[in-house]
């Protein structure tokens, strides 16, 4: 059964995009078949990806709005073998506002994505949603067609801040919608070892969830940073990098983890 | 006259709140009188600035919902003589949906602004408007309330992506609700002078906008990202760090420029 993850946090810049594709790339790296999803107007996964996605492009706007099929429109990453995106565009800005009213507003996502699965994306062992820093439809689609929930934590103060508020609409959206869905993982990101400030935030963050928290640890590295301006995961740019070394163990120990029952 | 900024950017991280309490703390330092008005419903800058916003705490809620007047719900900051904070809480979260069919949802703000800068108001030199990771109605209320757009633009490879989208969703503002807007400022952060990356991102942003962009440039420092801890912005935690000395110079750059005709 294909593990479909939401990786989803509303405070910015915490890494959410950085998590999706270097997690996916390192993955793909080790055999598997992953899709990578970008829900995020900006599209900054697509970039990381390397697939185009400037206005027009097909993308998933016309899988949430016109209901196309999101093997029609999805691209396979120039990376590596085994990696694919359904990429974001400009257009998806007006997605929010044009959903508002619309029938299923919620549950577009899902509805493509289960139909997606159950043919063409048979051997898909991965997707990844790449969510804005929002709880508007966009991520609720998310969430709605998700069936892990994936948090990044940056090591910071305001960090901590955002969680209760994104624990309530997971609990809204498993209560009305998605009863399946559930929090699985919880990566700790640009962690700097020099500082007080890290170490505190991880203490608090595993003390609080010491289940879900992944024992590998993202450091904060630049590597990481400029990978994205070449078009590429940290993965493929600078492979022996902490960061990329940090991401393969991530996702090497998401692997063993299972879907747990 | 009061300038009102509005300090926006959907992507996340880039140091909005940051930027806001630091200015809003520098330009009180130098004796102006401040008001930083939080639109984010994480309530960062509130956390910031030291001032409560728990569940029920009257805040800008209130304000864009109920109609509260400003100063009745505002309070002073317990950093400094001058600085006043009107918060965010987690009700805040609701009051996109909420605004979504109201009456006049994108101009409430204003009204209540200009309502208060009338007469109670009328000694303020400053208001700073923190608007959360996305272009929905709170940041379109923060546009039509504002006269100035601050950008504060992260100094790494993604910044650049999503200024289009924020500058085409400014125009359509300044078209129909507020023809007075303008970008007048844009202030690199998180600027790390060893790497590549973060001078060839200035270089650019320079380049596309040199009037705009503000000599001052805010280094990558952990005193900074510290001081929401303590409930203090970085000038009153550590006024002598490179961080606090930056934004000091910012704002006193951004005295300086005034509001250009
Ligand atoms: N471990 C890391 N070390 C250094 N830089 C990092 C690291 N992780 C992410 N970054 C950089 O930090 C910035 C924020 O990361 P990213 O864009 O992935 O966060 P996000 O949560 O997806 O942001 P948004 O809320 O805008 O969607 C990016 O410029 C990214 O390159
Ligand atoms: N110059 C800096 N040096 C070090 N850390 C910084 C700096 N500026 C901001 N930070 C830290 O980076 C993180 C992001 O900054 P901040 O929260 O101000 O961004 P934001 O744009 O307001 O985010 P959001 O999009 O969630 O509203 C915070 O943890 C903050 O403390
Ligand atoms: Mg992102
Ligand atoms: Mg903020």
């Amino acid at each position: 059964r294909t593990r479909v993850f939401v990786v989803a946090n509303q405070k910015g810049g915490v890494g959410k995009t950085t998590t999706t594709v270097n997690l996916a790339a390192g993955l793909a790296a080790a055999g598997a078949t992953v899709l990578v999803i970008d829900l995020d107007p900006q599209g900054n996964a697509s970039t990381a990806l390397g697939v185009d996605h400037r206005v027009g492009d097909p993308g998933v706007y016309d899988v949430l709005i016109d209901g196309a099929a999101i093997d029609d429109v999805m691209q396979a990453s120039p990376e590596r073998e085994g990696l694919f995106c359904l990429s974001a565009n400009i257009d998806l800005a007006g997605a929010e506002s044009e959903l508002y009213l619309a029938v299923a507003r919620e549950t577009r996502l899902r509805t493509a994505l289960d139909a997606f699965l159950a043919v063409a994306g048979r051997g898909f062992h991965y997707v990844f949603i790449d969510c804005p820093p929002s709880l508007g439809l966009l991520t609720v689609n998310a969430l709605t067609a998700g069936h892990e929930l994936l948090i990044p934590v940056q090591c910071e103060y305001y960090a901590l801040e955002g969680l209760s508020q994104l624990l309530k609409t997971v609990g809204e959206v498993g209560k009305y919608l998605n009863p399946a869905l559930r929090l699985s993982t919880i990566l700790l990101t640009m962690f700097d070892s020099r500082t007080n400030l890290s170490h505190q935030v991880a203490g608090d963050v595993r003390e609080h969830f010491p289940r879900e928290t992944l024992a590998a640890v993202i450091p904060r590295s630049v590597r990481i940073s400029e990978a994205p301006s070449f078009g590429q995961t940290v993965i493929a740019y600078d492979a022996g990098s902490p960061g990329a070394v940090a991401y393969q163990e991530a996702a090497h120990e998401l692997a063993k983890r299972g879907a747990r029952p």
